[in-house]
């Protein structure tokens, strides 16, 4: 019944891709969901997919088990500062970061099973005012920070059993930077999106600002979740969680550009705007607010959000088209989208801890 | 995208930009 419920509205005219409910784990605990995640786990030889929840208060592991079904495996315990997002390691086994804070990132804590004591442990990384955090390939995270003279752009790496090693640091740009995505394809360059809406790059082995490209004020608040090098061009997948719905030929919710990193021109490829007729909410006093985009993910070629309506949308980020639509399930509101660490699974969370994995 | 909108194209850009830039 719940998955007859679940089941996604395709809209008319888009290919065939969809959304299947495949399984839901639901946190019983009772506290507000506030991020999902997968981690690879590395558990008896063998190396499995495993969901990782986040409420305000504690992490917990999920492990799959038969029948569609999981398991909590693990619960952290973090203390009296809110968790505020998981930050996900790329193709890293048994480790996971966190980033803890109120309104903004104070502090980044690792999450790690140890089989030398076979322990589940926590340990500080970084603290002060951050700005943004990402996971990078080979167990490196990158963080921004700020003091009040300086901004600290640092990469941080840690060995297979979580300890830190030595840090580096890269060449800050004048602005704030507020997103980073690794350049798929070539391992030694970073980008990030700074305040006043610049693209910066980045040599991860010297620590040089290689390039500042403008993205243009028309499209405010910019954040950068991809970016890939081809036939000399730059293109960097861009986000714009301002996007309205009334706006959507001058506004989209994401954008593929394509930056000439030697002249800093760039010219607009592809743009996904917010799927039309989706309502937005409506407020006490008969007002509807516009549908906007709350928060989202991208992975390959796909791009998933939550809509202010409550509902996710996902698009093909190359055909600029919203392929399917998630309404609110009959428990409430989708507030978390987010791709797994595999191919084409999307988890979808409520607020009330419940999360839905669906095969797109 | 043509070569008049972005201006001139390079494969080694990374490398380009690397030696170019302050360390």
């Amino acid at each position: 019944n719940v998955a007859e419920q679940l089941t996604p509205v395709l809209l008319d005219g888009l290919r065939e891709e969809s959304l299947q409910l495949v399984s839901k784990l639901k946190d019983s605990s009772g506290s507000c969901a506030v991020d999902v995640s997968t981690v690879w786990w590395e558990a008896a030889g063998s190396r499995e997919l495993r969901v990782v929840t986040a409420c305000e208060s504690s992490v917990s592991l999920w492990k799959p088990l038969a029948s569609d079904r999981w398991g909590k495996v693990y619960t952290w315990q973090l203390g009296e500062i809110p968790v505020i997002q998981i930050v996900p390691l790329l193709d890293t086994c048994n480790l996971v970061c966190i980033a803890l804070g109120d309104l903004e990132i104070g502090e980044i804590r690792l999450l790690l099973y140890s089989s030398e004591n076979d322990s589940f442990k926590q340990s500080p990384v970084k603290t002060g005012n951050i700005k943004a955090v990402l996971g990078l390939k080979d167990r490196r995270l990158v963080s921004s920070s700020r003091t009040v003279q300086e901004q600290q752009v640092e990469i941080v790496s840690f060995s297979e059993t979580g300890r830190s090693k030595d840090g580096q640091t890269l060449m800050p740009p004048e602005e704030t930077v507020l997103a980073f995505a690794e350049v798929e394809g070539m391992s030694d360059a970073l980008v990030g999106t700074t305040a006043v809406n610049s693209i910066v790059v980045w040599n991860l082995k010297t620590g040089q600002l290689l390039k500042k490209m403008h993205v243009g004020y028309s499209y405010p608040a910019s954040i950068c979740h991809r970016a890939y090098s081809d036939s000399g061009l730059l293109f960097v997948v861009l986000s714009h969680p301002h996007a309205k719905e009334s706006e959507s030929c001058g506004n989209p919710a994401f954008r593929v550009i394509a930056f000439n990193p030697k002249t800093a021109r760039s010219t607009g490829v592809m743009f996904s705007s917010l799927p039309p007729g989706h309502a937005g909410r409506q407020v006490p006093g008969g007002l509807c607010v516009p549908a906007s985009y709350l928060e989202g993910d991208v992975k390959d070629a796909s791009a998933a959000a939550v809509l202010t309506s409550g509902a996710i949308a996902v698009w093909d980020l190359l055909l600029g088209q919203c392929t399917a639509l998630l309404p609110p399930g009959p428990a409430g509101s989708w507030v978390l989208a987010r791709w797994a660490a595999t191919s084409a699974c999307l988890l979808a969370g409520q607020r009330d801890g419940t999360v839905c994995l669906y095969r797109y | 995208c043509s070569e008049s909108d972005l201006g001139p194209i390079s494969l080694n850009w990374f490398e380009e930009l690397s030696a170019e830039a302050p360390s």
